[in-house]
């Protein structure tokens, strides 16, 4: 089988604004999950490189530049999953995590489990020592704009996409 | 949302899926990235398939894992994608978008949103696109 690796940065109402920075993120991406892949012949290891390259993207709704709660806060979540013997590793309700593929990784390796959240997922990360980012890193001018917009409008309408400029939400 | 499907020289696959969810969510609340067979599923002896959109709808019908039957039954990556997302979108009317690659290096890629960014890289070219229909290749 010739080896690929193909990945998505997210679907919605993208408006204009986003759509070459969101081309360029997953085009670097994909390069990036593919010479990983060339290099290890290991899928885990090119799925995880390129989505921690979207986590650090600020264009992407996951890691940095998550979409909001209502209250304000980055809750994240993450799911990875393995052909072979149909394991899988999830989080949710992370926070303050720069890579939750990364976590999600870990618990599929380092714990008899599968899924992991809230309190007990955050004792798991203290005791992996897996470091933390602060909210300065995760929450962007976007996301707060995003959230101001998606309350003025008497919370209609999810939103997953934002636009690049303040104002544009997807 | 973001999300990557993969398939090594021996056919073993995997997927991956990461999210911050839906803006204005209630604290607490749990989507579809995380739930096996939803936010992603992959099976060596399938494929491997990686979902994004309208969480609360992805979940209910079980997008993921969904696809991946479809292609169980002989329906190759593309077909089987673009009819769960499509079968979704007509049942729950709500959009979602998904990304597909078989254990033999089938590309599946659907969305019934306005646009979805996705990329891939196969033989020394990448190919990639945001628009419904777009389909750009380029040599590396």
């Amino acid at each position: 089988v010739s080896p690929v690796i193909l990945v998505h940065g997210g679907a919605g109402d993208i408006p204009d604004s986003a759509v070459q920075e969101k081309i360029d993120g997953v085009k670097q991406s994909a390069l990036v999950g593919y010479k990983v892949l060339c290099e290890t012949g290991l899928v885990l290891n090119a799925i995880e490189a390129s989505i921690n390259i979207m986590e650090d993207l600020e264009g992407f709704n996951a890691g940095r530049g998550s979409v909001l709660t209502l209250t304000g806060e980055v809750e994240m979540e993450a799911l990875i999953t393995e052909g072979k013997d149909l394991k899988a590793g999830a989080i949710t309700l992370a926070k303050n995590i720069r890579y939750p593929i990364s976590v999600a990784r870990k618990v599929m390796e380092k714990t008899p489990h599968t899924f992991l959240g809230g309190a007990g997922l955050e004792d798991f990360i203290k005791k992996e020592n897996i470091p933390r980012v602060g909210d300065d890193w995760l929450i962007t001018d976007r996301a707060k704009y995003a959230l101001e917009k998606f309350i003025e409008q008497g919370g209609r309408d999810a939103v997953t996409e934002i636009g690049k400029r303040p104002g544009d939400v997807g | 949302t973001v999300g990557s499907v993969a398939v090594d020289s021996s056919g073993h696959v995997g997927s991956g899926t990461s999210t911050g969810g839906i803006c204005g969510k209630y604290k607490g609340r749990i989507g579809d990235t995380p739930q096996l067979g939803s936010g992603g599923y992959s099976d060596d002896k399938v494929g491997a398939v990686s979902t994004t959109g309208y969480g609360e709808a992805i979940m209910r019908y079980n997008l993921a894992h969904r696809i991946l039957s479809k292609m169980d039954t002989g329906i190759n990556a593309q077909e089987a994608t673009k009819w769960a997302v499509e079968g979704m979108t007509e049942r729950i009317k709500k959009t979602a978008g998904a990304i597909t690659v078989s254990n033999s290096g089938e590309i599946g890629i659907s969305f019934t949103s306005k646009r979805m960014s996705w990329a891939y890289v196969k033989d020394g070219e990448i190919h990639f696109g945001i628009e419904q229909g777009q389909h750009e290749v380029e040599k590396l």
